[in-house]
């Protein structure tokens, strides 16, 4: 059965879409059967993959009642499909917030989808909004990224208050995949400082691989590429690729 | 009289509060009454200048009545004050979205204070939600910090659609101040390209004044200080500081 997870942090520019695409496209190299959701209405992660996002889309799924499977496009990579999204998607923010079950939409539309896939990914919104919380009552897990950055552990409290609640509301067996440190630049010593309060704060949760700040990555979306088929030999698609690997890794041993 | 300037874009992490925070400090430095209103209930503006958002922040204002005058806080810089704002504020979102004149609520409570500023900035959170369509709908005119980064330009198309539904529905004097290249790495060609597009898409909206990416700037909230205040001889201070030259010039031109 394939494994639901989110990513999710409400603090903005934090490396969501950028860990969504590149670390579900090297679990595909790595022979698995990936699918990525866009759940951003700003759509980052299909024009990330070069997927067009005018018609077809998540919003489709949820308000249009679309099949889902007419809405599962083709990637550059085999194994990797997207269901892409655009701006109608913020209509689900108002028109579902008065609805019973609102929060299990994603769940209702997404959970059939299990059994294809080895891994489904959840990109989301920098927002706590109805779009998040539907995400994290769909998932198995969530992956935090974390900038190393000041800012960036301001908004942690806010976002485990969040996890918290919909454990105990809609989604029980949510458990925190994991804390990846982004954009670490070694000639800051704020990096060093972020990684150090992470891991004391998180131990085993934070992930060994750490993510540089690397121009490959902020160059590859505008080519509509994932960072294995813009420059694979760069560092920032050799810490994604051991990323994936230590996620396979940790998925065998529990 | 004073100009109210909301600063937004949904896109996260393009240097909202980076440029609130610093640009409203410039101003103070320059003789200006400015008032610096955090809307994001993530709290970096708050934090950023060292404030406590415990009690007495926008929500109070907001929902629990509580007068204006008493959540006005002072700051390090003598003539910038700070409205601060904490998590509580995510309750507007599901509060005032039933309510009749839920875009007017930030116009009702902040516009009296107009004659006592010369400025009032608002710093707007990573979405075209309900708090941002508020601050929109107060606003005399909205700066758009845009990252020099490929998604970047993605959003924009959306956030303008956005302005121009509040011009339409509830605030027909909001204008655009300008466009703010924010982020700017001379190492990396990706940053000339959207200068390039940016100025030929927008011409005279686009400040001169270009924000260098700048460690400086990502060090300063960690001490609770604007830039002024922690290394005013960096790259970052002199742009800042023109930047604010740049908006002053153009008040009185205009
Ligand atoms: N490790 C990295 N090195 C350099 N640039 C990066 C890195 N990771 C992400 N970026 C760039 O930083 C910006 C923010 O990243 P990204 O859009 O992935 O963040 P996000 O959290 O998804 O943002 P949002 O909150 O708007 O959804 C993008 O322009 C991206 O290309
Ligand atoms: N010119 C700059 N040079 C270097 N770092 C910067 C610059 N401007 C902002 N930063 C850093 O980049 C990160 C994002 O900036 P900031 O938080 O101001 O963006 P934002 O648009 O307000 O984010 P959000 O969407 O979460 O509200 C912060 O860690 C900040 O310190
Ligand atoms: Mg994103
Ligand atoms: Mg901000």
């Amino acid at each position: 059965m394939g494994k639901i997870i989110a990513v999710a942090n409400q603090k903005g520019g934090v490396g969501k879409t950028t860990t969504a695409i590149n670390l579900a496209s090297a679990l595909a190299l790595l022979k698995q059967n990936v699918l990525l959701i866009d759940c951003d209405p700003q759509g980052n992660t299909s024009s990330g993959l070069g997927i067009p996002n005018n018609a077809g889309t998540l919003y489709d799924v949820l308000v249009e009642k679309m099949a889902v499977e007419e809405v599962i496009k083709d990637t550059p990579l085999k194994t990797l499909k997207c269901i892409p999204s655009n701006p109608n998607l913020t209509a689900v923010e108002v028109e579902f917030i008065s609805l019973p079950q609102r929060e299990y939409y994603f769940l209702k539309y997404l959970s059939p989808l299990r059994g294809n896939y080895d891994f489904i990914f959840l990109d989301c919104p920098p927002s706590l909004s109805l779009i998040t919380i539907n995400a994290l009552s769909a998932a198995n897990s969530v992956l935090i990224p974390i900038q190393c950055e000041y800012y960036a552990l301001e908004g942690l409290a806010q976002l485990l208050k969040t996890i918290k609640l919909v454990k105990q509301r809609s989604n029980p067996g949510l458990k925190i995949e994991g804390f990846l440190l982004t954009m670490f630049d070694r000639r800051n010593s704020l990096s060093f400082q972020i990684e150090a309060e992470v891991r004391k704060h998180f131990k085993d949760y934070t992930f060994k691989t750490v993510i540089p700040r690397n121009v490959r990555l902020s160059e590859a979306p505008s080519h509509g590429l994932p960072i294995f088929l813009y420059d694979d030999k760069c560092k920032g698609a050799e810490q994604y690729f051991q990323l994936a690997q230590e996620l396979l890794d940790r998925q065998q041993r529990s």
